[in-house]
């Protein structure tokens, strides 16, 4: 499903070049559920971009598909980003000045849902995160732990084959976080493709594979069940 | 030090009372090392801004250093807010258009600092949270976790006798949180003030009163040291 070779993510500031990520590869095939673990700084985030297609390699390959990212078209990208994969960021990215229920359904309007359905759908997914009664409420009228439910709920509205979590459990208390976990082993069952970016080991344990990754390179790759 | 009685923080939607704090009464000694714990949405955050006079309560009055907040004037309130307290948001507020040592800075030229002294104690700060070599990236150009760290520099910088902490290591892998911890400790030790919102149990621990929080009331409220 995803293949990354010798992938480079340099920035330039000033004199000084920063490697982000340096001659990283590996693969993820359909259907796998892999955390990705490392210290703060170590490029989980920056690999997280490239594998969702929001930005793009200095240097290097990446496969999704069997279609090499570079090649494709602004329609193809598009299509890949908003149909295949779920992407709860670690900063949520939610529209300010826009309800909970409206940012769910988002991704339900770029696919060109009739607005009914996506009332439903949006619904329904914000009650799968125990939102269904902050539906009205807009980003600063919600908790911390609420905002990022929301951009879970929106990276799941979609049923995408894929869901790319940063750190989706950070603002989360114990007990909901079990609950959001149960939900990606739901979807990891149904047969999709899961990759959690976290720093907890109770959730990176939950997974099939842990990449860890330090300063930019994999320091490790293991199945652990 | 902090006096808190029968405080209400009720928001209203439409035809809908929300009450995010209700009748919330507890004291907190000068010297004191208290972490709040509680589900997501419970009003710990709430809490928190009332505390550090960032809002005011819907009912019930909040005294600090022997002064009603309501009565205070707002050169009163500034004083207080620059230099006696020391504040990390649960989103880290950084100015976006800032750079890491421009953000730390803030505080100090609030405070009428001049600009050589400045840099140099903004440095030291970002130093103390291994942002030494990050000190001229924005916000954007920093990991999650790096931004946390700029949020927590910018609260310490100013030497601050009380430290109110909103998830303060919600962002950052366990050896990043445990240096922090030791920071906020050697804090404590030299007789300041410490509140720390978390949802870690790990982090709770290392405080000497636990105080937990529900639907926006007190459930419980105990010494652990
Ligand atoms: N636009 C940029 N310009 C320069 N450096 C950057 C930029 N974006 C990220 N970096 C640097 O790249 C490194 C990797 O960042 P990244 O956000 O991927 O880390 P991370 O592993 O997600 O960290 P965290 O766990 O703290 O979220 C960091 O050291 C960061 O300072
Ligand atoms: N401006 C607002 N208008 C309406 N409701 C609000 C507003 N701000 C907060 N709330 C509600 O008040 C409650 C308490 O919010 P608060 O941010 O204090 O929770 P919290 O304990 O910090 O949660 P978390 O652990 O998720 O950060 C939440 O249920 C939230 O939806
Ligand atoms: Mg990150
Ligand atoms: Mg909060």
């Amino acid at each position: 499903l995803i293949m990354m070779r010798n992938i480079w993510k340099t920035y330039q500031m000033g004199t000084e070049t920063l490697h982000a990520l340096r001659d990283v590869s590996f693969d993820v095939k359909k259907g796998e559920y892999l955390a990705i673990i490392g210290p703060s700084g170590s490029g989980k985030s920056t690999l997280m971009n490239l594998i969702g297609c929001l930005d793009s390699p200095t240097r290097g390959q990446y496969w999704i598909n069997n279609n090499q990212v570079a090649e494709m078209t602004d329609d193809e990208l598009a299509q890949i980003r908003n149909k295949e994969i779920g992407f709860v960021f670690q900063t949520f990215n939610l529209l300010a000045r826009a309800t909970a229920l409206h940012n769910v359904e988002l991704p339900l309007i770029y696919a060109g849902i009739s607005a009914s359905e996506r009332h439903e759908k949006a619904q329904a997914a914000l009650a799968s995160v125990e939102l269904g009664d902050r539906v009205t409420h807009r980003p600063n009228e919600l908790s911390g732990g609420q905002r990022q439910r929301v951009a879970i709920a929106r990276a799941l509205v979609n049923h995408p084959s894929i869901l790319l979590a940063d750190e989706p459990t950070g603002a989360l208390d114990s007990k909901t976080s079990v609950e959001i976990m149960s939900l990606f082993e739901r979807l990891h069952a149904e047969g999709n493709t899961i990759i959690i970016v976290t720093h907890e080991h109770e959730v990176a344990e939950r997974a099939h594979r842990v990449i860890t990754i330090r300063d930019g390179e994999i320091e490790k790759d293991e199945r652990i069940k």
